[in-house]
């Protein structure tokens, strides 16, 4: 296992997208027309009939995004834009995450122990993605090093 | 780049959860102590001062799942628990998708272009999986395996 950390990205969020085909589809091919890449992408379950995405970009990319973000919310009928350039990516590489539950639980823990509060969360079988806040973050990957050796 | 498919899985998520240090920590050190491994562990940002977490399992630990946050929300004085087994999983896997944005940008218009509902999105560098609804998942998978071959 490894732990890998990225402080030049920066996390933006369209807030309550309609859940509906063709959402996800129109915001990113305007992205992408803008040569903007997603780092991390995430969507969580739906509330009521909307849901939000949230995506990182690396920061030299985060005013174009912001701009792809304010046009799409403008033309679904979004709720808005939310952005933050003051986070930290951290990831724990090749940890098996989908055969060993204590995986998550110890990342997480030791987050807590640090008093790290968690922002956003993405995982796969052998990857688990923390974003947390700038400020936290190398505290955060001193504590991830020790624990995961 | 392939397209892998998994309809084995079920959704949990832990609905208003306090977004505050440890609540991550907690619930899945509940769910290692059950022996419950989370396949794709999903958080967006959070809306006012709380969060969902959202989870695949395997299908024969959902039962499981379900009464280990039951007793979370209750312990947390969170939301609620929501959960569906009726999804499928489609990963395309080896797609460079922190380099090129062309890429989440035709799998979500693929999907789009059959009227299928994306649910869930969690995306690292080389990965990107979307919850679909499993009357949607084998059309969904085969117009993927069409536009990605
Ligand atoms: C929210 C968004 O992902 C929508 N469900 C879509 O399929 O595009
Ligand atoms: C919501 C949950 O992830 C919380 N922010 C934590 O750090 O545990």
């Amino acid at each position: 296992m490894k732990v890998v950390s990225d402080s030049e990205v920066a996390k933006v969020a369209v807030l309550g997208v309609p859940d509906t085909p063709g959402i996800a589809a129109s915001l990113f091919s305007a992205l992408a027309d803008r040569g903007v890449a997603a780092e991390m992408i995430v969507q969580s379950v739906m509330r009521g009939q909307v849901n939000d995405i949230a995506f990182l970009v690396c920061k030299e990319h985060l005013g174009e995004a912001i701009d792809v973000c304010r046009r799409a919310v403008r033309q679904m009928g979004a709720q808005g834009v939310a952005f933050d350039a003051e986070i930290g990516k951290i990831t724990l590489e090749g940890a098996d995450v989908a055969g060993d539950p204590g995986i998550p639980a110890r990342m997480f823990s030791v987050l807590a122990g640090e008093s790290v509060n968690i922002d956003m969360i993405s995982s796969t079988e052998m990857n688990i993605t923390c974003v947390v806040s700038l400020i936290d973050s190398v505290r955060a990957v001193k504590a991830l090093e020790r624990a995961f050796p």
